[in-house]
């Protein structure tokens, strides 16, 4: 049940992201939410280039939940 | 370690990125 709830979850934050819903974010959606949130362009600039792990350009569902899951249980495990 | 100190500024600012994420879906500030 814990786990459902963070799915949706994470579903329901990358969606507020790909506002167009591509399946994906790329650097420009981040941007958009420059003004929503209460991030500086260029914490947002830093946000994109932490969470795409592969450097492709494209956030994707997995990217984006591997990052909060790293936010909700802590540092990543070295 | 500068690469050290750059991994925890990006946490920080990940943290950031998600709890104005959770306080904008649930209308808390």
């Amino acid at each position: 049940r814990g786990h459902r709830t963070m799915l949706e979850k994470t579903q329901d934050f990358f969606q507020t992201c790909d506002i167009e819903d591509k399946g994906f974010i790329t650097r420009r959606d981040m941007q958009r939410l420059h003004g929503e949130l209460p991030l500086s362009a260029e914490e947002l600039e830093n946000v994109f280039d932490t969470l795409d792990s592969d450097g492709n350009g494209y956030l994707t569902l997995e990217e984006f939940s591997l990052g909060f899951s790293e936010f909700l249980f802590g540092r990543r495990i070295s | 370690d500068p690469n050290m100190k750059g991994a925890a500024a990006n946490e920080g600012v990940l943290a950031n990125f998600f709890n104005s994420l959770l306080s904008k879906k649930t209308g808390s500030p």
